[in-house]
């Protein structure tokens, strides 16, 4: 562990109370993408089967058990309990356009042609992609809620930091796994645009709206 | 195989 990995996993774990936070004490998920959130439960569900085979260290089977609480908490609020506030209109991004060729390149580049190796590469694939439909209804609405952009901020930090991390690991451990990094940054590229209107906008106290 | 067999990171 390093201090780059450890805030990484802080800032993600902050994205994930903030939004879950906000929508339960707002009782609202107006602009925020179900379907991005269904991605992240997918996402987690797949990555962290090996709760279930292998113990690593308390921390890490404590996180994984909060992230996946909170994304299917955030899931269950979006399309049961506050369904009535979810902008279905707006949240149009064609996920399927995702998950299959993200499942076909799991299958096609992995380290290992094994279920629980397929599973991770396709939730390593799937999470360079799962705030696509978020930023696309972004885009539909031209505006999100500052306390929505503060959610995508850390949300796109928590990545950037573990690819420093993976620099680190690389130099002090000869540790590298190129899927992770090339889906990594893949993930921390599509959150450029939102990165720079956050700084010059939402960071001055205006509110984000597009076009920019 | 230049990962570790265990995934230790989230």
């Amino acid at each position: 562990m390093n201090i780059f990995r450890l805030t990484g996993d802080l800032s993600h774990l902050a994205a994930i109370i903030i939004l879950l936070l906000k929508i339960w004490k707002s009782r609202s998920c107006a602009g925020i993408s179900g379907k991005s959130q269904v991605l992240f439960a997918l996402v987690f569900t797949t990555r962290y089967l090996d709760l279930l085979t292998s113990f690593i260290s308390l921390y890490n089977t404590t996180m994984k058990v909060i992230y996946i609480g909170c994304s299917y908490a955030t899931v269950y609020l979006i399309y049961m309990k506050l369904k009535a506030t979810y902008d279905g209109n707006h949240d149009t991004f064609r996920v399927e356009f995702l998950i299959v060729p993200v499942g076909g390149l799991a299958f096609l580049v992995n380290h290992d042609f094994s279920p629980l190796e397929i599973l991770w590469t396709f939730s390593i694939y799937l999470e360079s992609v799962a705030i696509l439909p978020q930023l696309f209804m972004i885009s539909k609405t031209g505006e999100a809620e500052t306390i929505t952009t503060h959610y995508l901020f850390f949300l796109g930090l928590y990545r950037a930091l573990y690819l420093i991390n993976w620099i680190w690991r690389f130099y002090f451990e000869g540790f590298f796994d190129m899927i992770a990094i090339v889906a990594g940054v893949v993930q921390t590229i599509l959150y450029c645009d939102f990165f720079y209107l956050y700084v010059t906008k939402v960071l001055k106290g205006k509110k984000l709206s597009l076009p920019a | 195989r230049n990962r570790t067999d265990v995934k230790d990171e989230l």
